[in-house]
């Protein structure tokens, strides 16, 4: 259907807007960003990597190389993955985690598929990545639990950081399907029964990669905004792990809020060819996917 | 872990970077150092200029690598900084028996 | 005994010192180094020409000390130079077998 | 095999190396360094110039050897290093665990 169509679109595209927007004030304090922009609201490059206006950073890129390697394979393939991760990082992006780095390092020296078990690799590394895996498993809740600690195990093996992709992914695929914001609360409010940590009210305002942080901060802005731009505006101006926080929140906000949710002042900046990937290559994850080849 | 400690042609430092990069590896700390050896420093053209001296300019990289990195890292550096020519320079390996990543406090080889 | 080799941002070094001071460390050898790692260097314009300087300046500390003081040093340091900024920077801990102070001839711990 | 450091006055470094080589020793590798200690930074003539610093420009020597040659070498250095004045340095001795010369891909003792 159309409408499900544009919703997986709209968090695609979300995504890469979260990316850009929150990678100029990442790094950033609240006050830090609240006294050289009072609300920042405006996609204009810079920060500490000197981008570009419109320019996506790891978390684009990294979710990009799940998709493409899912698609030209039209099948599960986390050897694909680890490839496409691999020549991703040979290629100088503009940055790549410390946790991301050392997994991929792994796969392209030992060819090793799921790095050991972490209790401290708890960053949001695997969670940014979730959303072409949610596509491609959509409406299929196992398949998603299937992929999701698969791919996340590339680089996190770690049991908090698992249990924030599998939420965030069934989330993606309520939202997508058309799910009431309340119904997605219950799914958040699971997460945080099973894992006491993840609780975000109170919201005490940390926005840091550790995942914990980062999906505290998704919670309280998705819930809290009543549009896509004042959940993304929100994650953005707490500053830390932005881009991240940024990404996330809006992949949701954009599942659940619809290419009509996306401000056209954002959507114009984004880099072009960044975009038309976006847009061929969701089409192509929703064709190949179990709702869709129910049909 | 160790500290790999490579001293090599200048020249040959961007060569290297770029191999490491293949191989996954960003973090490198580098020194300007001046060379005694087996190759004596006449006058020799640096950055434009003719050195009479009796040191030749080298390149001094360290890097930190975990013990399962440190056979590649070697082989690498090897290969590439190598022109068979006297000076291309050494390799050592020294033990690291701690590290520490300032910005975060992670230690070993997640500090690294 | 351990050498305490530490990559720190620049402006961080004086701040360091007083605070290894202020613990009873006096002693201390210093290098300018050249910084490879997540934090880039950029293009500059240098008299009229744009310049790719691909590393970012650090400077390296070498502390000598006696095995008793490796903690207390690591932390401070850790404690000073942190900004939590990425390129923040790294402390190596390496063996030191033998220490000799020159002018005295002194070993092991009263070298240092 | 041991990487000897040693931290010397910058006048001390043509004797130091003549006295190496005296007992066979030719690869050295050199770096400019920055000293802190006892003897302190105030006005100090460096290169014809006074400066009012609070480090004293020091020489670092790093020297691999074998070890049945670490101790002529240790004492060499510190012989011909020692004025019997505050600020003469230190040397330091490291585990060297593998060497090779980039050159041949020769590794040990037959590298350096
Ligand atoms: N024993 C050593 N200890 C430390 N550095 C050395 C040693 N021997 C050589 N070097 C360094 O390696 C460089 C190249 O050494 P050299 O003897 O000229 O040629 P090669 O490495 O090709 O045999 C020297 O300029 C010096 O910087
Ligand atoms: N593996 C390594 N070996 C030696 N030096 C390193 C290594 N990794 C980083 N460095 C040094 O530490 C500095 C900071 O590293 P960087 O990756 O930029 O950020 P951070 O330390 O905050 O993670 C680098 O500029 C480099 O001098
Ligand atoms: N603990 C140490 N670790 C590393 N380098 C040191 C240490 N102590 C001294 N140094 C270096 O040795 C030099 C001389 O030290 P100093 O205390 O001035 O005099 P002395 O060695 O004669 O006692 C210093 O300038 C510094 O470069
Ligand atoms: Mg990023
Ligand atoms: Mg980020």
């Amino acid at each position: 259907p159309d409408e499900i169509r544009d919703r997986a679109r709209a968090a695609f595209i979300g995504m890469a807007i979260g990316d850009a927007l929150g990678a100029t004030v990442e790094f950033m304090t609240t006050s830090e960003i609240a006294s050289k922009y009072g609300t920042f609201k405006d996609i204009i490059g810079g920060g500490w990597l000197r981008l570009k206006p419109g320019q996506v950073t790891d978390d684009t890129q990294m979710a990009l190389c799940i998709a493409r390697a899912v698609v030209s394979r039209q099948t599960w393939a986390l050897e694909a993955v680890a490839d496409n991760f691999a020549a991703w990082l040979k290629s100088r992006p503009v940055d790549c985690g410390d946790t991301c780095r050392k997994g991929i390092r792994a796969y392209m020296l030992h060819g090793t598929l799921e790095m050991p078990l972490n209790e401290w690799d708890a960053g949001n590394g695997a969670a940014m990545r979730m959303l072409p895996v949610a596509l491609y498993s959509l409406p299929d809740g196992e398949l998603l639990r299937k992929y999701a600690v698969e791919q996340a195990h590339l680089t996190h093996n770690n049991p908090v950081s698992d249990a924030a992709c599998i939420c965030l992914g069934e989330m993606l695929h309520l939202a997508i399907c058309g799910a009431e914001k309340s119904r997605l609360r219950r799914q958040a409010d699971g997460l945080v029964a099973r894992f006491p940590t993840f609780n975000f009210e109170p919201y005490r305002g940390l926005a840091t990669g550790y995942v914990v942080d980062t999906m505290q901060t998704v919670f309280h802005w998705f819930f809290r905004g009543r549009s896509f731009e004042e959940c993304l505006v929100g994650a953005v101006n707490q500053g830390a792990d932005a881009d991240t926080t940024g990404a996330i929140c809006a992949m949701l906000a954009g599942a659940y809020y619809g290419m009509e949710g996306i401000p056209q002042r954002w959507l114009k900046k984004m880099d072009k060819g960044v975009i038309t990937e976006i847009e061929i290559v969701t089409d192509k994850l929703l064709a190949a996917s179990p709702l869709w080849r129910a049909f | 872990m160790k500290l790999i400690e490579a001293i090599i042609k200048p020249f040959k430092l961007d060569e290297v970077k770029d191999a490491l990069n293949e191989i996954g590896i960003e973090g490198i700390t580098v020194s300007e150092v001046k060379g005694f050896g087996r190759q004596k420093g006449h006058t020799e053209l640096y950055r434009g200029a003719e050195y009479v001296v009796d040191f030749i300019p080298k390149i001094k990289m360290e890097i930190a690598v975990s013990d399962d990195l440190v056979g590649k890292v070697v082989e690498t550096i090897q290969n590439v900084a190598k022109t068979g020519r006297i000076g291309d320079g050494k390799i050592f390996i020294i033990p690291l028996e701690e590290a520490v990543r300032i910005r975060t406090g992670e230690k070993g080889s997640d500090a690294i």
